[in-house]
């Protein structure tokens, strides 16, 4: 464990920590991606299949249960919940996930480690997250105003990914045989595609102005 | 045989 990955998982934490504040404090989801949200279930659940096979440490066992609890709990609160599901923005969360989901499964089965299962799905869970932000992108540009704590949970999302970045080049520089290329190539395009919300996130953070997307 | 590389992240 190295400062880059705890920084990165702590700030992966505190993305969910903010979203699940603002559902629960404004008792609305208005502006979150229904969508992005069933992506990122998959992806947790898709990838912790070892939480009861293989156990690497305490840490690792507990934020997988909370990183899996967590995501169902937020699909669960805009599907069902009586209060929150009626601010749902149904109209506009119209991105067309299953895409995502039958193209970087198919990416997985033409590329993974070995032909297992659980490794076939460990790639998948790896090429799902770096698109799984999309649907919540697209609905934040079509929504025009962005509210500050959805702003604050997609630039956290972002980030997290990027000290994950730094992570690799630190084990590839200190550990011997460490190398991760599925993780890290897809990782740079998660990075990438919050580039441009980076960019408007810092132009509304540097003017003190509202956090605006172009449409 | 090959060590496994263990999947130790998150």
């Amino acid at each position: 464990m190295n400062i880059f990955r705890l920084a990165g998982d702590m700030t992966h934490l505190l993305s969910i920590i903010v979203l699940l504040l603002k559902i629960y404090a404004t008792k609305s989801c208005s502006g979150i991606s229904l969508k992005t949200q069933e992506l990122y279930a998959l992806v947790f659940l898709a990838r912790y299949l070892d939480l009861f096979t293989d156990f690497i440490s305490v840490y690792n066992t507990i934020m997988k249960v909370v990183f899996i609890a967590s995501s169902l709990a937020i699909v669960w609160c805009m599907r069902l919940h009586p209060l929150v599901k009626r601010s749902y923005d149904k109209e506009l969360d119209t991105f067309r996930h299953y895409f995502l989901i039958g193209g970087t499964f198919v990416l997985a089965l033409v590329l993974n480690e070995k032909f297992t299962l659980q490794e076939i799905l460990w790639a998948f869970s790896i090429y799902l997250e770096a698109v799984a932000i999309l649907p919540q992108l697209v609905l934040l540009q079509r929504s025009g105003n962005v509210d500050n704590l959805t702003g604050q949970y997609v630039f956290f999302l972002g980030a997290y990914r990027a000290f994950y970045i730094l992570n690799w080049i630190y084990r590839y520089l200190t550990e011997p045989r460490f190398t991760r290329w599925i993780a890290c190539v897809s990782g740079i395009v998660q990075t990438g595609i919050y580039a441009d919300f980076f960019y408007y996130y810092f132009i509304s953070w540097k003017n003190n102005s509202k956090l605006k997307l172009p449409a | 045989v090959q060590n496994e590389v263990v999947k130790d992240e998150l």
